[in-house]
C-alpha cells in the first residue's frame, strides 16, 4: 500500500453488494400488506417474518443488514481484495404515514458507511483511510432526495455525501467528487483501479437529465470526467473495473448518454475489464454493443 | 403538460415535437418505473423476456453468421451455415466478439426476491512474480485531478461564453442566424469532448477479450434461502446467528454457465446458448430472481 507503506496479501477475489435498503420501521411480526411498519398481520402469509420475506415488496428489516454483514465477515473478509458496493442504502419511500426525508437518507448513508468501516478498515487510530479490504461505494437512486432527482454539483448532497464517504475517497479527489460524485479508487496501486460512477446524472428517471449532448447537462460533465480518467488509466498501463448504481443499458439511459457511454466503453476496450451495476436486483448480464452505438450517436448528432 | 401544450399550439414541426414527446414520455416512465421499485415485483420474467428476446437474440443471430472457417463446426452446422451464407454476409468472430462490452447487474440484498450478492476472482498470476511494481515509480494522482477539475470548469464556462456570442449574433444578423446554428452544430459535433475517438491500433485487447493479468475468472454467487431461514427459526429455539446464513446458490463454471473463463467470448456464447436451451434459460431465470420462485402474476 505505497500510501501506508504496508504489505497486503493478494487474494484475487472481490465482494459485488448492492442494494441493501434497511427500513428502520420495519416491524417483524407486523403485515406485510402494510408494508411490513404495523398493522395485524390478516393471514399467516401476511406475517412480516425476522429477515424480510422474499416478493413481500418490504424493504430490509435492520438484522437482514446486520447478519449479512456478519456473514460476510466471519465468511469472506479475509479472503476478498476490495468491495464493490453499489447504492440504495435507504428505504423506499413507501409509506405515506412515514414519508422519507433527505435527513433520514443522509442518516442511514452515514450509518451503513460506518458499518463498512468497521467491518473492512484495518482499526488504525491515525489513519482512517487505511482499510484491510478497499470498499467502492457509489450513488443509487433511493439515496438522493427527491427521489431520482441529483443536480451537477458543487451542491449541498455532493458535499454531504463527500462527508459520508471521506474515509474511501482520495483526498486529492474532493473537488471533482464535489462536481460529479464519482471517483476514482486504485484496488492495487499502478496497477488496477475501479471507477465508482454516478450513473444517475445519465438516467432517465433523473428529471434534471435531458441529454448528454450540452455543455450545461450533468451526463456531459460527467462523460468529460470519465473520458479523462480512462485516458489517464490507459496512459499509466492500469486497467480499471467500472461501477455504479443505475445499469448503463438503453433501458435506463437516456439515448445520447447511452450511446456516448457505450462508445467510451468500446473504446477504451484495452483497459476496462467490466462493469457492475445494481438497482435492478434481477441478477443477469446485458450485452453492449459499441459499434451500434456509434453508429446511433452519429446519426442523432 | 407539455403533450397538452404541443397540442394547444399545434404542433409546428411535428418531427421535433413527437420525438421530443416520446423522450419526455419515455423519462416520465421510467420516473414512475423506478418509483415502484420498492413495490412487490411484478412483471420481471416479461422483462427476462426482452432481455432473452432483444439482447441474446441479436448476438445468437450474429453468431450463427459467424464464418465456418472460424469455427469446427459438424458437417450439418456446415451445410447450414453455407445455406445462411447466401442470405448475409459471413462475421469474423474475433471482430464480433470485440464490439461488445458486458454490463453485469448484481442480485440485491433487498429481498425483493432472496438475499444476494456475488464473489468475483479475477487472474493475479501475472502480478505474482511481476517485481515490475517499485513503489519510489508510483505516480500520484494530485496534478491529473486538479488540471481535470480545471477542464470542467472551463467547459461550463465556455458554455456559457458561446451561449452570450450565439444570442448577440443572433440579434443583429437574423437572417445568418440558421447558417451559425449549422456551423455551431458542425463545430459542437467536432469538439465535442464527450465523444471518444477510436481505440489507436497499437492497444491490444484488454483482460476483458483476451485472458491476462485481471481477466475475470469465476464467480461464486451466494444468497440467503429466507423461506429456509424462518423455518429454522420457528423449528428451534437457536439464536439467529446460527439459523442465518448465505449459501452457494450457483457458480460461473456449473451448468448451464460452463464457463472456464469470464471474458466477453464467453459471455456471448452464453447468450447464444441461453436464447436457444429452453432447459438453460428457465435455470437462468430461476437463479436470477435468487431461486426465490417468484412468477409473474
Amino acid at each position: 500500500d505505497v500510501r501506508t507503506g504496508k504489505e497486503r496479501i493478494l487474494h484475487g477475489r472481490f465482494l459485488h453488494i448492492t442494494d441493501i435498503h434497511p427500513d428502520p420501521y420495519y416491524v417483524e411480526g407486523s403485515s406485510i400488506d402494510a408494508v411490513c411498519h404495523t398493522g395485524k398481520p390478516s393471514k399467516k402469509k401476511d406475517i412480516a417474518p425476522k429477515f424480510g420475506k422474499a416478493m413481500s415488496g418490504c424493504d430490509s428489516p435492520v438484522v437482514l443488514m446486520e447478519e449479512t454483514l456478519r456473514w460476510v465477515k466471519e465468511n469472506l473478509r479475509d479472503k476478498i481484495d476490495f468491495v464493490i458496493w453499489t447504492g440504495d442504502n435507504v428505504r423506499h419511500d413507501n409509506d405515506r404515514k412515514d414519508p422519507r426525508t433527505e435527513a433520514q437518507i443522509f442518516d442511514m448513508n452515514n450509518i451503513v458507511a460506518d458499518k463498512m468501516t468497521e467491518l473492512f478498515s484495518a482499526g488504525n487510530e491515525e489513519d482512517p483511510r487505511d482499510f484491510d479490504v478497499s470498499v467502492i461505494p457509489s450513488l443509487g437512486n433511493n439515496d438522493v432526495f427527491p427521489h431520482n432527482m441529483f443536480a451537477l454539483g458543487p451542491t449541498l448532497q455532493t458535499r454531504e455525501y463527500y462527508r459520508i464517504w471521506k474515509n474511501f475517497i482520495p483526498q486529492q479527489q474532493q473537488r471533482t467528487f464535489d462536481r460529479s460524485a464519482s471517483y476514482l479508487a486504485e484496488v492495487i496501486p499502478g496497477k488496477l483501479a475501479v471507477l465508482s460512477i454516478n450513473t444517475l446524472y445519465m438516467f432517465k428517471a433523473n428529471p434534471l437529465v435531458d441529454n448528454c449532448n450540452s455543455r450545461k447537462e450533468p451526463g456531459y460533465q460527467l462523460l468529460l470526467w470519465f473520458g479523462s480518467v480512462l485516458e489517464e488509466l490507459r496512459s499509466r498501463g492500469m486497467k480499471v473495473w467500472l461501477s455504479g448504481h443505475v445499469p448503463p443499458i438503453a433501458k435506463n439511459f437516456d439515448q445520447s448518454c447511452y450511446d456516448k457511454f457505450t462508445l467510451w466503453t468500446h473504446e477504451y476496450r484495452d483497459i476496462i475489464i467490466g462493469g457492475l451495476y445494481g438497482h435492478m436486483n434481477i441478477d443477469h448480464f446485458i450485452p453492449t454493443d459499441g459499434k451500434k452505438a456509434r453508429k446511433s450517436l452519429f446519426k442523432n448528432l | 403538460e407539455q403533450y397538452s401544450r404541443v397540442q394547444e399550439e399545434g404542433a409546428t414541426d411535428n418531427g421535433n415535437d413527437e420525438n421530443d414527446l416520446n423522450r419526455i414520455s419515455d423519462h416520465a416512465m421510467a420516473a414512475s418505473e423506478a418509483h415502484i421499485m420498492g413495490a412487490k415485483p411484478s412483471n420481471k420474467e416479461a422483462y427476462m423476456g426482452t432481455v432473452r428476446d432483444t439482447h441474446y437474440r441479436k448476438v445468437w443471430n450474429k453468431l450463427e453468421r459467424v464464418d465456418v472457417e472460424d469455427v469446427e463446426g459438424d458437417e450439418m452446422k456446415k451445410d447450414k451455415r453455407k445455406k445462411d451464407r447466401k442470405k448475409k454476409k459471413p462475421i469474423n468472430k474475433e471482430e464480433l466478439i470485440e464490439r461488445y462490452s458486458i454490463v453485469n447487474i448484481g442480485g440485491s440484498v433487498i429481498p425483493t426476491f432472496n438475499p444476494a450478492f456475488r464473489i468475483w476472482e479475477y487472474n493475479i498470476s501475472a502480478i505474482a512474480n511481476d517485481s515490475g511494481f517499485v513503489a519510489e515509480e508510483y505516480k500520484p494522482w494530485d496534478e491529473f485531478f486538479e488540471s481535470l477539475d480545471k477542464v470542467m470548469e472551463d467547459s461550463l464556462l465556455e458554455d456559457s461564453l458561446s451561449e452570450n456570442e450565439m444570442s448577440s449574433s443572433n440579434n443583429h444578423l437574423e437572417i445568418n442566424s440558421r447558417k451559425a446554428e449549422k456551423r455551431k452544430n458542425k463545430k459542437n459535433k467536432k469538439d465535442d469532448k464527450t465523444i471518444p475517438i477510436e481505440m489507436p491500433d497499437k492497444y491490444k485487447l484488454g483482460p476483458a477479450y483476451v485472458p491476462q493479468l485481471f481477466t475475470p475468472t469465476r464467480f461464486v454467487q451466494f444468497y440467503a434461502d429466507l423461506e429456509k431461514i424462518d423455518q429454522a427459526l420457528h423449528n428451534s429455539l437457536a439464536e439467529s446467528k446460527d439459523v442465518f446464513k448465505y449459501e452457494v446458490e450457483y457458480t460461473s463454471d456449473e451448468k448451464p454457465y460452463s464457463m472456464d473463463s469470464l471474458t466477453v467470448g464467453n459471455y456471448l456464447d452464453l447468450a447464444g446458448r441461453l436464447y436457444e436451451d429452453k432447459d438453460a434459460w428457465e435455470q437462468y431465470v430461476e437463479w436470477s430472481f435468487a431461486s426465490s420462485g417468484y412468477k409473474d402474476d
